[in-house]
């Protein structure tokens, strides 16, 4: 199963969301992780800094060597397929290619029987490496903050989504929105979530990330928020995503 | 001056940037605020809800309208370019123009005799339109958040700059980092500061922007953070700034 965590809004926990979920299916069977955003933070969340020559999903993606080629291992027993600055280019390189949209989904093939789940990160764009990964994915995961800025983005995506199923991935479906950083004391939190309810009448929402200062901090340590504290309330939100993800499976 | 807020990290604070430093601007003198993010944020920001047919700065790029004819006022007094997700087609319709990286320069330079004051807003990308953006300006904000993701990626942004005034626009210079959405009371905090100043040796690092849910509301509420409260030291960092803008201006 390809899960793709996607919304063109920044600073969303895209990245943050990616290593809870990675950590956390690692722990159930093998899973891949795909850094797609050229900024390279789910490499850096995860602990790896990368050696000036290591290989990463650039030359996996231009066709100069396979994903078996560039995986690093990680300490939380996830395989990385890492990314950085190279990335950039991608979008010039790949411009006059007829398959472009296809490119991810073309080298993923050949490791899904080893890979019982894979987990792509997408930068803050709905550019060409985004399109990839909706092509790519069997599932979508859409980390929303429960804020003014990041709602009004919403519409946009879901219309990117649509477009991309009619004519990429028929099979795409949305797992869900997942709120993240929530303050559920404050109005705005609490006004947003309603509004996110009531834009989104056939998709579902899942139970809000608490906001807490241990997320910045298990990034910057380099682990999963689950392998990172033993609080159960800020891991379970992403637990039911997993769990939801497993009877998808079935 | 033209003032272009630019990081490619998601979620730093540009765009509440942008509009707490343009709604100050506006009380000084003459003030432009250009929408270069396909999300349209600034825009919806300061309260504008573009009609279907309404033209953005889309337009003026593709060189269909001048800057006069699609700028819209807003309540703060500052005019304004606005943006939306038509903003996406730019890079590949520009691609193959030989002067792309100018385009913004180009369409501004008429209008700059009428304003004193121009600050663009930017997407969390390193693309055509923040090189564009970076190309047209005489000074560039960084607004950074204190947290590890948003340092890592601080290097690459610089080596970005150092690019583009050789090659694009030798005399960009570089107000300032702007520490923003600051816990100062966190350790985390603290030590981000301290790596940032260190890192930056020679960028002047502006007083942080206080954390507060009043920064949120009042991009619901469609206003710059000056008129919306009347707290000084969620105000003051975004003075400070434009005390240092008018300096240079002389
Ligand atoms: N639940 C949370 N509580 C507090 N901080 C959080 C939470 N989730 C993520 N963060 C922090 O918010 C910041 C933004 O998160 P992250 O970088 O994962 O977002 P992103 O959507 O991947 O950003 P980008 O758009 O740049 O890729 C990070 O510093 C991260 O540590
Ligand atoms: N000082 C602050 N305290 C609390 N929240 C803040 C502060 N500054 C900005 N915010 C909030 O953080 C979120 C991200 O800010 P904003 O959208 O301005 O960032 P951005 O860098 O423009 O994002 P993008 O990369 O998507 O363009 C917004 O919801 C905004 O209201
Ligand atoms: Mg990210
Ligand atoms: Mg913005």
């Amino acid at each position: 199963m390809i899960t793709a965590i996607a919304n063109q809004k920044g600073g969303v926990a895209k990245t943050t969301s990616s290593l809870a979920l990675a950590g956390l299916l690692a722990d159930e069977g093998t899973c891949l992780a795909v850094d797609l955003d050229p900024q390279g933070n789910l490499t850096t969340g995860f602990g790896i800094e990368l050696a000036p020559e290591q290989s990463t999903v650039y030359e996996v993606l231009t066709g100069v060597l396979s994903v078996k080629g560039a995986i690093a291992p990680t300490r939380s027993g996830v395989a990385l397929l890492p990314g950085d600055i190279s990335l950039a280019k991608i979008e010039k390189e790949l411009m006059t290619q007829p398959h472009r949209f296809y490119t991810l989904k073309k080298v993923l093939n050949p490791v899904l029987a080893e890979y019982e789940q894979v987990v792509i990160d997408c930068p803050p764009s709905l550019g060409l490496l985004t399109i990839n990964a909706l092509a790519a994915a069997d599932v979508l995961l859409v980390p929303v903050q429960c804020q003014f800025f990041a709602l009004k983005g919403l519409q946009g995506l879901l219309e990117t989504i649509h477009t991309v199923r009619q004519r990429l991935n028929p099979t795409l479906r949305i797992l869900g929105v997942l709120p993240t950083m929530a303050e559920t004391h404050t109005v705005i939190t609490q006004e947003t979530m309603k509004i996110l309810r009531s834009q989104l009448q056939d998709i579902r929402v899942f139970d809000p990330v608490p906001k807490s200062v241990k997320f910045p901090e298990s990034n910057m340590a380099g682990e999963p928020i689950h392998r990172y504290v033993r609080d159960w309330k800020l891991v379970q939100p992403y637990r039911e995503v997993v769990r939801e993800l497993l009877m998808l499976e079935k």
